[in-house]
């Protein structure tokens, strides 16, 4: 159950 | 014109062993302070970042940055022909299209070239800030690798978190729960078996167990495994590359619910 984060939430995409 | 030796050949067949799986294209940089690679999986859920710093090469010739893309499924394939004591040499040309790894026995009685074709790969690079992480584990990766395999048997996520009483690994299923303590424990006599456990304040977060048993396919480049964690921060898996450099796993975490 739950859902999933992305990286994207927590890191800058360059 | 690059060019790579490492005596040590079998890091390399290591290292694709664990990166195959989880990234199927990535672009290889080479500069002169090493060979690295920074690539996400296709859900862009977990990256992998791998660093060998160019002291760790017996010869290492980069004359400009050159990214190399390359299929690491194709790359591991070719890299499984190399003996596990073969020494490997990376070589390619500033406008070429293709890469050799060039295989040669210790007793120089045999070398083999194997050319692959390089892709044009659009990667996305993060920018990965640094953190204050609150709890550091270390431990032997060999216990990680079993626990994450066995909790899968029970469950699709993990639970880890960590307390001065020790880390805690634990799951959920359709069939019951799962809970497993590791202890501290200094183990002076064989460091490699020592679980070391640096906290600043508890943490606890939930993980998915399929990226983690990805992740533990690198459990033959070390002893020893680093997990770090924040809350509502990716986890960071990292496995030392012998003396020369290192891959990390980053996972980002599950939502609460």
């Amino acid at each position: 159950g739950g859902g999933q984060y992305s990286l994207g939430k927590f890191f800058l995409f360059g | 014109m690059l060019e790579l030796r490492l005596v040590q050949g079998g890091l390399l067949k290591k290292v694709l062993e664990s990166l195959k799986d989880l990234v199927n294209d990535a672009n290889f940089d080479c500069s002169a302070s090493g060979f690295s690679l920074q690539a996400m999986d296709s859900s862009h859920v977990a990256l992998v970042a791998l660093l060998l710093r160019s002291e760790g090469f017996e010869h290492y010739r980069c004359d400009r940055n050159l990214s190399l893309g390359m299929n690491l499924n194709n790359m591991a394939k070719m890299l499984k022909c190399a003996a596990n004591d073969d020494i490997v040499t990376i070589k390619a040309d500033d406008a070429s299209d293709s890469v050799t790894f060039m295989f040669e026995s210790p007793n120089q009685d045999k070398i083999a070239d194997f050319e692959m074709k390089l892709m044009d790969i659009d990667s996305e690079h993060l920018g990965i800030p640094e953190a204050e992480f609150q709890a550091i584990v270390r431990m032997p990766s060999a216990e990680f690798a079993r626990i994450c395999k066995d909790l899968s048997t029970i469950g699709d996520t993990v639970v880890i978190s960590v307390t001065k009483e020790g880390v805690k690994f634990s799951t959920r299923g359709d069939i019951g729960t799962a809970n497993i303590v590791c202890r501290q424990n200094p183990s002076i006599d064989k460091p490699e078996e020592a679980t070391i456990i640096e906290m600043e304040e508890p943490v606890s977060l939930t993980f998915a167990l399929r990226y983690m048993n990805s992740f533990t396919k690198a459990t033959p480049l070390a002893n020893q495994v680093t997990i770090s964690l924040s809350a509502d921060l990716p986890v960071v898996v990292e496995y030392r590359v012998a003396e020369m450099g290192y891959i990390r796993f980053y996972l980002a975490p599950k939502i609460e619910e």
